[in-house]
């Protein structure tokens, strides 16, 4: 509904008189204060509707004073790539009365009622204006709220962290997919070293989910994109500055990345092998890695080998979402011969033709994902419950209960079931398990040597030596699982890797096992 | 709201998922390539302005020399050779700057301690003869301005504070 | 086969967190300027 009559005027002129309050030399709290009560005794900071229209008139006079200076840059020439020169006075004059009026009242509340005003706004301000919305204004405000309000003195305890998860919920509310135009502005403030890392210490790892929830923003937008190999210059910028995070992520807080690396292979596509290397590639700060190549290396005697990775993700929530779950626990109780479980499983697996197209895959990655992960949990559980004493590891569980058991017999209904794509894709999801030492690690390694060893068929070995070359003949980093097993497999003569014939089906392929083996010593 | 996480990442994480087609968004990305954020954008000078400016002559120095907010050379200034005057100045008269920050940083490891509600560096003098997990009480050093009202000298010194009690919820 | 990451500017075998520095995604440069530091508000004397 309209403004009521005057309003704007009356909120234009409080912003000038605040703007020179702001400017007169050695302004303090005294002048501030004042005209802060005034705002409150003129009933505008209650948190009614009033409120929000003060906010948004604020917000409209600053980034409007902002844009304004650019148009008189436009009138030389403007080369696309030229910056435009954006004077930030008002906004910054904005946002310091935002400041200044939370600061004294410690009421998140307003906060994250004046953050709501400002997301609806920007929302509008990107459908209307489309290709030519500008997102530097926007990311001024928020570059000058982060640090300040970021850092509030906690007058109430937990207020800091109220403060931060408000800027997650607006950040979430901005997210690519829903502002595509905000995109690089985005990332950089989800990204700021007074936000990011903030979220990601103390508060007992409350604010985690919301950076988790942040990223798959980032990367459900860009997934679509980043099938291709050839990315255009706006995506591939992208893409680095991606990289850069996650690259920030894994020296600082790779526990943050191990334990939700389930999500986030969910939705970074499987042809991006470096940016998924990141996040598979890390380990708790706590644990030192034995070099993979040590001549002899007896990975089951690690300590490590036997603890249990920590995941935060919902692994089994994609089979639930298709009423798979209880099929699947059934299976792995009762171990059913005659039942269609696996029959039907490749069926269940694909996607409807109608997503198929956009999806980019015949498949439901999401599913075969949770599906293999969940089945390999359940079967380290049965493992760890049939020898408790020695906390399981293979070597004293014989092997043959190890490989027998239902979890096997769906892994090899679906590696001799499923077409070549759906095989890949298969094989990537017990990949994206080979990280650092921990239960999971070892047994999903076993999984897939012994699929080698056992398949009568030299298409699925030569798919299996594909999906982990493929990832290890990218730039590094490369996770310490995968290293393991594929050393495992090109010197164990168990699996006979050297007399396979598709290590010299061309000369550049042969050329390449023969660099691979030397590096592997 | 969180655990929606997993439901809009069931079939259809792998479309685009949000409200506008792969085509659209591309087309605004490719506008907002051209309106990056500038590393200008993110500079919020945070420049000191001394409330009770001191007028020195124009061949004087008019702005902080760089150094001042170089953290080794207050790692120098932290020397016990050097004193704690030169931190106690940067502390008190170069409010809400980041040599003020360098200075606490410096007091600190020399073991004082500031005290919010009386806005003072408090040292130990001797170890404390009761100490709980609220607070501690005994002797201590504390920094601080007088003014003799006879000969009005004036100025910051050093003072000893016997059964003194310093709750801990007044330790920044 | 991916980037060599080490060209992206960020000092990957660094002992310091490199969050603090960290400028931007789009710059290969540590962060300019004032480090971010924050005074406590009781530090402004009244």
């Amino acid at each position: 509904s309209e403004d009521p009559a005057g309003f704007r005027d009356q909120v234009s002129i409080l912003f000038a008189e605040w703007y020179r309050i702001c400017e007169l030399p050695g302004a303090n709290d005294a002048a501030f204060n004042h005209f802060i009560l005034q705002l409150h005794q003129n009933g505008l900071l209650k948190g009614d509707d009033m409120t929000d229209r003060f906010f948004r008139l604020l917000t409209e006079i600053s980034v409007a004073h902002c844009l304004s200076s650019e148009v008189i840059n436009s009138g030389a020439l403007q080369s696309p790539q030229q910056i435009q020169n954006l004077s930030f006075l008002a906004i910054d004059i904005y946002a310091k009365l935002v400041f200044s009026i939370l600061k004294g009242s410690g009421k998140t509340a307003l906060l994250s009622r004046i953050l709501a005003v400002t997301v609806r706004f920007i929302q509008k301000d990107a459908e209307e204006k489309k290709g030519s919305f500008n997102p530097r204004p926007y990311f001024r405000l928020f570059i000058n709220w982060l640090p300040d309000l970021g850092s509030l003195e906690p007058i109430v305890d937990g207020a800091n962290f109220q403060i931060l998860t408000a800027f997650a919920n607006a950040f979430h509310a901005l997210h690519p997919l829903k502002i595509p135009a905000f995109s690089y502005a985005w990332l950089e403030l989800v990204s700021h070293r007074s936000f990011m890392p903030k979220m990601l210490t103390g508060n007992s790892q409350k604010g985690w989910p919301y950076i988790q929830r942040l990223l798959v923003d980032m990367f459900q937008f860009m997934e679509p994109f980043l099938r291709n190999a050839e990315l255009g210059p706006p995506v591939h910028f992208l893409y680095k500055g991606t990289l850069r995070v996650l690259l920030v992520l894994l020296h600082d807080f790779p526990e943050f990345l191990c334990d939700y690396h389930f999500t986030f292979c969910d939705v970074i596509p499987p042809s991006c092998i470096q940016m998924r290397n990141i996040i598979l590639s890390a380990f708790p700060r706590n644990m030192r890695l034995p070099d993979p190549s040590t001549p002899n290396l007896k990975i089951d005697l690690l300590a490590e080998i036997n603890q249990s990775p920590r995941i935060l993700s919902e692994v089994d929530g994609a089979l639930k979402s298709k009423q798979m779950k209880a099929d699947v626990d059934e299976y792995l109780k009762t171990r059913q011969q005659g039942s269609s479980f696996l029959a039907d499983l490749k069926q269940k697996l694909l996607l409807p033709p109608s997503e198929a197209a956009s999806a980019g895959t015949r498949y439901n990655v999401p599913l075969i994902n949770s599906l293999v992960l969940y089945v390999g949990m359940q079967a380290i559980q049965q493992l760890q419950a049939r020898s408790p004493h020695a906390q399981s590891t293979a070597n004293t569980v014989t092997l043959a209960v190890f490989l027998v058991g239902a979890a096997l017999d769906i892994f090899q209904t679906l590696i001799v079931e499923l077409d070549t794509e759906g095989r890949y894709l298969f094989l990537n999801a017990v990949a994206n398990q080979l990280r650092y030492p921990n239960t999971h690690t070892h047994y999903f390694s076993f999984v897939l040597l012994y699929l080698f060893a056992e398949s009568t068929q030299e298409i699925i070995q030569e798919q299996i030596t594909r999906v982990l070359l493929e990832r290890l003949i990218v730039n590094r980093p490369h996770p310490w699982g995968l290293l393991i097993t594929f050393i495992e497999l090109i010197k164990n003569p168990r699996y006979n890797f050297w007399n396979r014939s598709f290590i010299r089906c061309a000369p550049d392929i042969e050329r390449l096992f023969e660099s691979v083996s030397r590096s592997c010593g | 709201d969180l655990g929606a996480i997993g439901d809009n990442l069931g079939g259809s994480s792998m479309t685009t998922g949000g409200m506008h087609d792969q085509f659209y968004n591309l087309q605004m990305l490719e506008a907002a390539f051209y309106k990056l954020p500038q590393p200008k954008d993110s500079e919020r000078p945070r420049s000191y302005t001394p409330r009770h400016p001191a007028i020195t002559p124009p061949s004087y120095p008019q702005v902080q020399a760089p150094i001042i907010n170089n953290p080794a050379l207050w790692d120098r200034l932290g020397l016990e050779t050097y004193g704690t005057d030169t931190l106690f100045f940067a502390f008190y008269y170069q409010p809400n700057t980041y040599q003020q920050y360098l200075a606490a940083r410096e007091l600190k490891k020399q073991s004082w301690r500031y005290h919010r509600k009386y806005q003072t560096w408090f040292q130990r003098h001797e170890e404390p003869k009761v100490a709980t997990d609220e607070y501690e009480q005994g002797t201590y050093v504390y920094f601080d301005f007088h003014v003799n009202n006879d000969d009005l000298q004036h100025g910051w010194c050093q003072r000893i504070k016997t059964e003194f009690t310093f709750e801990y919820n007044y330790l920044e | 086969l991916g980037i060599d990451l080490t060209t992206l500017g960020l000092n990957l075998n660094s002992a310091d967190n490199l969050h603090k520095t960290f400028g931007s995604p789009w710059s290969d440069e540590p962060a300019k300027g004032d480090p971010d530091f924050n005074v406590p508000q009781c530090y402004l004397i009244k």
